[in-house]
C-alpha cells in the first residue's frame, strides 16, 4: 500500500460519504444521477466477485465490502425512499446508460485480464467504471445550479482515479515493472471524461461563485 | 491471479 493509493481510497470514500451526507440532510438527491448511481452498484459487485474466495488483507476486505454497501444505499435511497424518492430529477436523468453495458461486457470479452469468468467481469467492471459518470455529467450539465455537496461529491469522484494514475505510476517503477494496460487505459479515460468539469470546478472555487457547467 | 499486483486494489 502506498500514499497514493491510499489517499486514492479515501477520496473515493469521501465522496461517498459526502453523497450520503447529502442525501440524509437534505432528504434530496436533486442533481444526482441515479443512472451512474446503478451503474456503479454494478461496477463494484463485477469487481469484488472474489470478496468471500480470496482475503488480501482486512482493510481490503472492509472497503469492498464498505463500497457495495454504500452503493446499494444509495440507489435504494434515490429510488424507494418515500422522500428521497421525489427529488429525484427524473425527467434531466436521461442517458440512456444501459447502452454503455454491451461494449464494456464485449470489450472485456475481447480483452479480458485472463479468459475466466471472474477475469471477464474484472475487466468488464474495469471499463464500466470508466464511463459510468457519463450520465452524472449530462445530468450537471442540464442543472441550473449544481449545490455545493453535488459539486464536491463529483470532484472527489474524479480526483480519486486520478490518484489511482499516480499511484499505478509509483508502483511501476517501485514495485511491478509491469505494463497494466486495462486499469491504466481505462483509468486515464476515466480521468479525461472529466477534465472539463474540473476545470469549471477549481474556477469557480477560484472566483468564488456558482459551479455551471456549459451545456 | 492476474497482472501482478492488480488485485490487491480496490
Amino acid at each position: 500500500m502506498n500514499i497514493f493509493r491510499l489517499a486514492g481510497d479515501m477520496t473515493h470514500l469521501l465522496s461517498i460519504v459526502v453523497l450520503l451526507l447529502k442525501i440524509r440532510t437534505t432528504k434530496s438527491c436533486a442533481g444526482i444521477s441515479l443512472k451512474t448511481q446503478e451503474l456503479y452498484v454494478i461496477v463494484f459487485i463485477t469487481r469484488y466477485l472474489d470478496l468471500f474466495t480470496r482475503y488480501v488483507s482486512f482493510y481490503n476486505t472492509a472497503m469492498k465490502l464498505v463500497f457495495i454497501g454504500t452503493s446499494v444505499a444509495i440507489v435504494w435511497y434515490m429510488r424507494l425512499h418515500k422522500v428521497v424518492k421525489q427529488t429525484y430529477s427524473r425527467d434531466e436523468d436521461t442517458f440512456k446508460h444501459y447502452l454503455l453495458i454491451p461494449p464494456c461486457f464485449i470489450l472485456a470479452l475481447l480483452i479480458p485480464l485472463e479468459f475466466t469468468v471472474t477475469e471477464i467481469l474484472w475487466s468488464f467492471s474495469i471499463y464500466l467504471e470508466a464511463v459510468a459518470i457519463l450520465p452524472q455529467l449530462l445530468l450537471l450539465q442540464r442543472s441550473s445550479n449544481i449545490d455545493n455537496l453535488t459539486g464536491s461529491y463529483v470532484f472527489l469522484l474524479g480526483a480519486y482515479r486520478a490518484l489511482y494514475i499516480v499511484n499505478w505510476v509509483y508502483r511501476f517503477f517501485t514495485e511491478t515493472h509491469k505494463i497494466r494496460w486495462i486499469p491504466w487505459i481505462s483509468g486515464l479515460v476515466q480521468t479525461a471524461l472529466y477534465a472539463d468539469f474540473f476545470y469549471y470546478y477549481i474556477k469557480s472555487w477560484k472566483n468564488h461563485e456558482k459551479l455551471r457547467l456549459p451545456a | 491471479p492476474g497482472d501482478g499486483g492488480s488485485k490487491d486494489e480496490l
